[in-house]
C-alpha cells in the first residue's frame, strides 16, 4: 500500500468497519453484500481480454450481452441458494456490482427495472400469472417504451395509437408519423423480444388517453422482427453505449385484447372502456424508477469521491513552503472543499433515498387499498428528488474528475464513464427542468391550499408555518 | 423572524426560502394574469422562478431529512463515529447555506456577520474532517474490481496502474504503426 495512503488510514479517528455496517444497514447486511460480491466476482465476468473501451460500438454491445447473460446465470444460482426474491436482482443488476461488470450499461437493465415492475404494478392477476414467471426466468426479454421521437415527458402528447377492433377482439397498434416512433428504450434495439408500449387507447371511436400494452416484437425462436414491427438501434451516445437503446415503429400491428395491461383500466370484449380510479396510476413505473434512481446516484457519487479522495492522498503537488516536500493535494483546503462535500452528499442522499423508498412503499400499499390521497405528494417528491439528486451527482462526479487533474480525464480513472452514467440520468425518466416544473404545480396548489386555511400534507406543511421576509 | 446560525436555524431558513419563492411565484402568476395574460402564459413567464422554487423546496426536504434521520441513528453508534456523522451533517447544511446566500439574504434576516461565521464554520469543519477523509471513503467499501479505477485502487499504486493501463492501448502492440508508412512518411518526403 502506498505509504501516504497507509498514514491516512492510521490516523483515522473512528472505526471504519462500524461505518461500513451502518451504511449497509447492519453487520448481517454487510456479510450478505460481501457474499454477493464474492459470488459474482469469483465468476470472473468483469475480467476483459481487451479493455472494452477499445472495442467498436458493435463489439461493445456483443460483450455487454455476453456479460449480462453470465451475470443472470449467477443471479439464478443465488436465487436457488437463498431464494431472496427481487433483492438479488436489485443488488446485483441495479447496484454497484452491475455497473462494475457492465461499465457502459446493460442491455437487460430495463427488463428488471421497468418491464417486470410494470407487469407487477399494471397487469391484472391473470396477466401477472401469465407473464411474470417467464420474465423472471428470462424466457422472454422485455423493455418499456414510452418516449417517442417527438415527445418525451409530456406523455399526453404521445402519438402511438392502440385502436380496439371488437370484430377480432384485437388492438391495432400504429405509428401514424415519424415523430410517433418510440425512441430511447434500453434493450429495445436488438435484445428484447417483448415490450410494454404506452399508446393512446381508442375504442368505440373515442380516445381514452395513454395505456400500457404488452407487445411481442420478435419471434421467440429466430429473433426476427415480427410483421409490421420496425425496429433498430438509435446510435452512439455520450455514455451508456452498452444499453442498446432502440427505436420502434408500428405498421398496424395486431395484438390480442388480453395484451392491454388491465389492473387499473379495462376494455371489455365489446369495446366498452372501464375507467381506472385515477389516471395517475398509469405513471407508477416512472415513479418507481425515479425513487430507485436516487439510490443509484448515491452509488455513483460514492465511487467518484472514493477515487478522487484516494488519489488526492497519493498525489503530491507544488511547493508552498521553501525547502519542504510537495504536500499531498488533500492538504489543500480547496481540494477538501471539492471532495468532502461529496462524502457528505452520499450520506445525505442515502438517508433521503431510504426515506423516499419507505414513503413509496407506504403510498403504494395505500393505493392497493384504494386510497389515492398521498399519490400527488409522492409524485411531486419523486420528481424533484430525482432532478436534484441526478444534477448534484453529475456535478459531484465532474468535480471529482477535475480534482484529479489530467489523470481524471483518462478513462482508466473510471471518472468519465461514471459521469456518462450520472449525466444520462439528468435526462431520462424526465428531463430535470420539466420534473422541477411538475413539482412546482404541486407546490403552487399547496400554497393556495395554505392560503385558504386548509391542512397540508407533511412534506409541504412548512409552507403554512414558516414566515418569510427580510427584517428591515 | 431573527436568523439563527445553527443547523436547525439554517434548515428553517431554507424552508423560508422555499415558502418565499413559492409565494412569489403565485403572486407573479396572479399579477401577470391581471395584465391580461392567460394562466398558461403567466405560468410560462414565471417558469424560471417556478423551477427555482421547486429546487428550493427539494433542498429544504433534503437538509431536513438528512438532519432528522441522522439524529435518529447517532445515538446507536460509538462516540467517535457519532462525532464524524454530525460533522458531515453540519458540513452539508453549512455548505448549502453558503451556496444559496443570495436566497437567504433575500428571504431571511441573515446578516453579513452571520455569513462570516458560516464561512469560518465551514472552513473549520473541513479541517476537522481532514484526518478522516480517506477513512470516510474506505467506509463506502467499494472493492477494486467494482471501482475499476487506476486512481482509486485501495493500495494507492496510482502511477503504476496508470502505466499498466496505458500499455493496454492497442496502439502499443506494435512499435511502428502502419499509418507511418502509409501517410506520414510519404507526406514528410513530399510524395503524398
Amino acid at each position: 500500500v502506498n505509504p501516504d495512503l497507509q498514514r491516512e488510514r492510521d490516523k483515522c479517528t473512528f472505526n471504519v468497519t462500524e461505518l461500513i455496517n451502518l451504511i449497509d444497514g447492519g453487520v448481517q447486511k454487510t456479510e450478505e453484500r460481501k457474499k454477493q460480491e464474492d459470488m459474482v466476482l469469483s465468476e470472473g465476468i468483469h475480467i476483459e481480454d481487451v479493455p472494452s473501451e477499445y472495442l467498436s460500438h458493435k463489439e461493445k454491445y456483443e460483450l455487454a450481452v455476453k456479460k449480462a447473460c453470465l451475470l443472470f446465470k449467477v443471479i439464478r444460482k443465488m436465487q436457488e441458494e437463498d431464494n431472496a426474491g427481487m433483492e438479488n436482482y436489485r443488488a446485483v443488476l441495479g447496484g454497484k456490482l452491475g455497473s462494475a461488470i457492465l461499465q457502459d450499461g446493460s442491455p437487460l437493465t430495463l427488463h428488471y427495472v421497468m418491464f417486470i415492475p410494470t407487469l407487477m404494478g399494471q397487469a391484472s392477476v391473470e396477466q401477472q400469472v401469465h407473464w411474470i414467471g417467464r420474465a423472471f426466468d428470462l424466457n422472454i426479454i422485455g423493455t418499456y417504451a414510452q418516449t417517442e421521437l417527438g415527445h418525451g415527458t409530456f406523455i399526453r402528447g404521445l402519438e402511438t395509437t392502440a385502436t380496439y377492433d371488437p370484430s377480432t377482439k384485437e388492438f391495432v397498434l400504429h405509428s401514424p408519423t415519424l415523430t410517433a416512433y418510440k425512441w430511447w428504450p434500453g434493450g429495445l434495439a436488438h435484445t428484447a423480444n417483448y415490450c410494454i408500449v404506452m399508446a393512446q387507447l381508442y375504442t368505440k371511436g373515442q380516445c381514452h388517453g395513454i395505456h400500457p400494452f404488452i407487445v411481442q416484437l420478435r419471434d421467440e425462436e429466430t429473433h426476427m422482427p415480427l410483421k409490421g414491427i420496425k425496429i433498430g438501434e438509435i446510435g452512439v451516445k455520450l455514455g451508456m453505449n452498452g444499453t442498446n437503446n432502440g427505436f420502434l415503429g408500428f405498421d398496424h400491428v395486431r395484438i390480442p385484447r388480453e395484451h392491454m395491461l388491465m389492473k387499473n383500466s379495462k376494455v371489455l370484449e365489446d369495446g366498452t372502456y372501464v375507467n381506472s380510479p385515477s389516471s395517475k396510476l398509469a405513471y407508477g413505473t416512472m415513479m418507481f424508477v425515479r425513487v430507485v434512481l436516487v439510490t443509484d446516484m448515491c452509488n455513483y457519487m460514492a465511487k467518484a469521491v472514493t477515487i478522487a479522495m484516494r488519489y488526492s492522498a497519493v498525489r503530491r503537488q507544488s511547493q508552498p513552503k521553501p525547502n519542504e516536500p510537495e504536500p499531498q493535494i488533500l492538504d489543500y483546503l480547496t481540494q477538501q472543499h471539492k471532495l468532502l462535500i461529496g462524502v457528505a452528499s452520499v450520506h445525505a442522499f442515502r438517508l433521503n433515498a431510504d426515506w423516499l423508498w419507505n414513503m413509496y412503499n407506504n403510498v403504494t400499499a395505500e393505493l392497493d387499498a384504494g386510497d389515492l390521497e398521498r399519490l400527488p405528494e409522492l409524485h411531486a417528491l419523486s420528481c424533484c428528488l430525482k432532478a436534484v439528486s441526478t444534477a448534484d451527482a453529475a456535478e459531484c462526479v465532474e468535480r471529482c474528475r477535475l480534482a484529479c487533474g489530467g489523470h481524471g480525464y483518462m478513462l482508466a480513472s473510471n471518472l468519465p464513464s461514471t459521469y456518462g452514467l450520472t449525466t444520462a440520468a439528468c435526462t431520462y425518466e424526465g428531463e430535470n427542468t420539466v420534473l422541477l416544473l411538475q413539482t412546482a404545480r404541486y407546490l403552487v396548489k399547496a400554497w393556495q391550499q395554505a392560503a385558504g386555511g386548509n391542512a397540508l400534507t407533511p412534506t409541504v406543511s412548512y409552507i403554512a408555518t414558516v414566515n418569510s421576509g427580510r427584517r428591515l | 423572524p431573527p436568523w439563527e446560525n445553527t443547523i436547525e436555524g439554517i434548515i428553517k431558513g431554507f424552508q423560508r426560502v422555499a415558502a418565499g419563492k413559492i409565494g412569489l411565484c403565485v403572486s407573479n402568476i396572479e399579477k401577470r394574469q391581471n395584465t391580461g395574460l392567460s394562466y398558461e402564459d403567466a405560468w410560462n413567464m414565471t417558469s424560471v422562478q417556478l423551477a427555482s422554487a421547486s429546487e428550493a423546496h427539494c433542498r429544504a426536504i433534503l437538509l431536513y431529512t438528512y438532519y432528522t434521520e441522522t439524529e435518529k441513528i447517532v445515538n446507536t453508534v460509538s462516540p467517535a463515529l457519532r462525532q464524524v456523522l454530525l460533522q458531515l451533517v453540519d458540513l452539508y447544511v453549512v455548505y448549502w447555506a453558503l451556496q444559496r446566500l443570495g436566497d437567504l439574504l433575500r428571504f431571511t434576516s441573515i446578516s453579513e456577520k452571520d455569513i462570516d461565521e458560516l464561512q469560518r464554520w465551514y472552513e473549520d469543519l473541513l479541517t476537522k474532517l481532514r484526518p478522516n477523509a480517506v477513512g470516510l471513503v474506505d467506509a463506502f467499501d467499494i472493492r477494486d474490481e467494482i471501482l475499476r479505477s487506476a486512481l482509486g485502487a485501495y493500495d494507492g499504486r496510482v502511477y503504476e496502474r496508470l502505466m499498466e493501463a496505458a500499455l493496454r492501448s492497442p496502439l502499443n502492440a506494435e512499435p511502428v504503426n502502419s499509418s507511418f508508412h502509409k501517410y506520414l512518411k510519404p507526406f514528410m518526403q513530399g510524395k503524398l
